[in-house]
């Protein structure tokens, strides 16, 4: 483990007296390769290790009785520091009905997310609708049905031969006219390189103009997060992250460069398949998970 | 080309940039680096071009592997199992599979082995709809080896020259899913002994280390014959598949290059290659 490995480093530092900027950094390599082990994108870490040293040399931690404990506490409060956020609701918008829109790489688990988030919202007391706008994959308005089904709450659908613009425009007044508080918007997934698809997401948001744009992350992706996020975010703008698929054992150093390129809270995990699985982010449990 | 023009420090920091940032992993990049500053040694290599053709030679060797192509039975019924974790792209890859097998004039069944996802048949409906080939399926919630059971005993019966089996997305570290696959792959053996005669693991470019933590549970749980390497489309490069080949001696047979019934190929290291150090 991490701890582990900078007990191995200090044991070796202490016996030579002291402490060199030279042994600071071998401290500081194991965090790196830590973290990049944890699929914290490359660029993170060179910026996240420099923080870290900064708040190390301040604390004068290298000369106390357990130097590799308190630069892990170091690191994972900065950790936490760096993802942690105030707010971790979906922005709410001024008069009803609140318009969510999901978004992100294909197979990331936005649809199963949509059907968690209506869940969520229903418990809390809305009236939420789901609203089925990917026409290109087989069956994917199907999928968000049965979805619908299982929850007993409203899909609204007008097949796959209707443009998704057009399709949330009729969203919008069936929400209307059903007393729907909240509309989930369940999109195709794409490539953040696809610029069609990418125009079909900004015509989509400009026409319905949501209050929360939620970018669905699968928490296995790789140092692709980075370049994806900011894409995503530089194209249509990203409120919020939902970060999928914790239930396994990818370390989700995701979480960690997602913020740290967008500037944007992670809101929600995905826990599991069923549309129960669905947790408030805790950075504090994020951080022990990347730190492995 | 690069910047670099000279083989430096700076050029070895860059070098190991680009594999980082490719889901290479750490080890595998402090090991082609090692080999590289060895080769530029011993062959007194000046220029960063003339290494990275040697780095390519070097990996190619790693990559290619002899059974890469798919194992078919030459004289009855080939049976290919899909596994990999959610959302991977397995039900994709096997309608572009079986689009391919068609086109060179095969008989070909599809097994709806996913019961449990939602609409999870019906997305294999649309696409055996499409390609016209026969499905066989049971209702959502029956238990999969039951449907796997019957689509061998009818692939066999129907004398169908290849049978893919789609299954259900899951997480390898989920112990009770991964022992389903093992009863699955049993209810396969027992009603055609050679079978499965490809078990392929279905991997997504966009991962990262993980991917190799799922290659090594799936390959202990069923023993996997080949890798699908999906969504090689998008910006990741899938780096992390070098590792995976090393130390499991898995071929990569295919990938996924996007949605379409055609953008399946099959596996070519070098073009690989070029495109992770494009
Ligand atoms: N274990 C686990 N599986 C999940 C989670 N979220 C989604 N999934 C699974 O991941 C797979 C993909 O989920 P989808 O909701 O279809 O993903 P998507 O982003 O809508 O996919 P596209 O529409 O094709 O882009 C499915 O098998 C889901 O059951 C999660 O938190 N945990
Ligand atoms: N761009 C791109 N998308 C792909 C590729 N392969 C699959 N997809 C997309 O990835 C998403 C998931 O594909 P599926 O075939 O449903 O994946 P799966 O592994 O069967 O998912 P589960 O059954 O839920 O585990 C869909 O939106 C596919 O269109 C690929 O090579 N490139
Ligand atoms: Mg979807
Ligand atoms: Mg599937």
């Amino acid at each position: 483990s991490l701890q582990e490995r900078l007990q191995g480093i200090f044991q070796k530092l202490k016996r030579r007296g002291k402490l060199s900027e030279e042994d600071v950094n071998l401290a500081l390599r194991e965090i790196r390769i830590a973290l990049i082990a944890a699929d914290v994108n490359i660029k993170v870490v060179k910026q996240f290790t420099k923080k870290v040293k900064e708040a190390a040399i301040g604390e004068e931690i290298w000369h106390s009785l357990t130097p590799a404990q308190q630069v892990i506490k170091i690191v994972k409060d900065e950790l936490v520091d760096l993802m942690g956020s105030v707010n971790q609701k979906v922005n709410m918008a001024e008069t009803p009905p609140t318009i969510v829109m999901m978004v992100g790489l294909h197979g990331s688990g936005k649809t199963t997310s949509t059907g968690k988030l209506a869940m969520h919202f229903r418990t809390q007391g809305h009236h939420p609708l789901m609203v089925a706008t990917d026409i290109y994959r087989p069956a994917a308005i199907k999928q968000l049905e049965v979805l619908g089904k299982q929850i007993d709450i409203p899909v609204f659908q007008l097949g796959d031969k209707t443009a998704p613009v057009n399709i949330c425009r009729g969203a919008l007044k069936y929400a209307q006219d059903n007393l729907n508080d909240i509309i989930l918007i369940d999109t195709a997934g794409r490539l953040h390189i696809d610029e069609e698809l990418m125009d079909e997401l900004k015509e989509m948001k400009a026409e319905i103009r949501p209050s929360e744009v939620l970018l669905v992350v699968d928490s296995m992706i790789g140092q692709d997060a980075v370049t994806m996020a900011k894409s995503f975010n530089e194209s249509i703008g990203i409120d919020g992250i939902v970060l999928t698929k914790l239930d396994g054992d990818a370390r989700g150093g995701a979480a960690l460069s997602v913020r740290a390129v967008t500037g944007k809270p992670i809101k929600f995990v995905g826990v599991g398949e069923k549309l129960s699985a669905l947790e408030l982010f805790h950075p504090d449990r994020m951080a022990s998970r990347i730190l492995g | 080309f690069r910047l670099r023009d000279v083989i430096d420090d700076d050029f070895w920091d860059e070098l190991e940039e680009i594999l980082l940032t490719a889901d290479v992993g750490m080890d595998t990049t402090e090991y082609i680096i090692e080999e590289m500053k060895e080769a530029v040694d011993e062959h007194y290599i000046e220029q960063p071009s003339h290494l990275y053709e040697v780095m390519k030679d070097k990996l190619s060797e790693i990559m290619e592997k002899e059974n890469s192509d798919m194992i078919m039975n030459e004289d009855g019924l080939t049976i290919i199992l899909v596994v990999g974790v959610n959302g991977t792209g397995k039900t994709t890859s096997i309608a572009k599979m079986a689009n391919r097998y068609m086109q060179e004039g095969k008989k070909v069944i599809i097994a709806a082995a996913d019961t449990f996802r939602a609409a999870a048949i019906e997305q294999l409906e649309v696409w055996t709809r499409k390609l016209d080939i026969e499905i066989i399926k049971h209702k959502e919630g029956s238990d999969p080896s039951a449907v796997v059971y019957d689509a061998v005993v009818a692939s066999l019966a129907r004398r169908a020259d290849v049978l893919i089996i789609d299954t259900a997305g899951r997480l390898h570290s989920k112990v009770n899913l991964m022992n389903e696959l093992q009863k699955i792959r049993k209810v396969i053996k027992r009603n055609c002994p050679e079978g499965p005669h490809e078990t392929l693991l279905v991997l997504d470019a966009t991962n990262g280390q993980n991917a190799l933590v799922q290659a090594k549970t799936f390959q202990k749980a069923i023993d996997i014959t080949g890798i699908v390497l999906t969504k090689l489309d998008g910006t990741a490069r899938g780096g992390i598949i070098i590792a995976i080949v090393h130390d499991l001696n898995v071929p990569v047979k295919f990938i996924g290059v996007g949605e379409g019934v055609y953008d399946l190929r099959p596996f070519d290291a070098r073009n690989f290659l070029d495109a992770l150090f494009a």
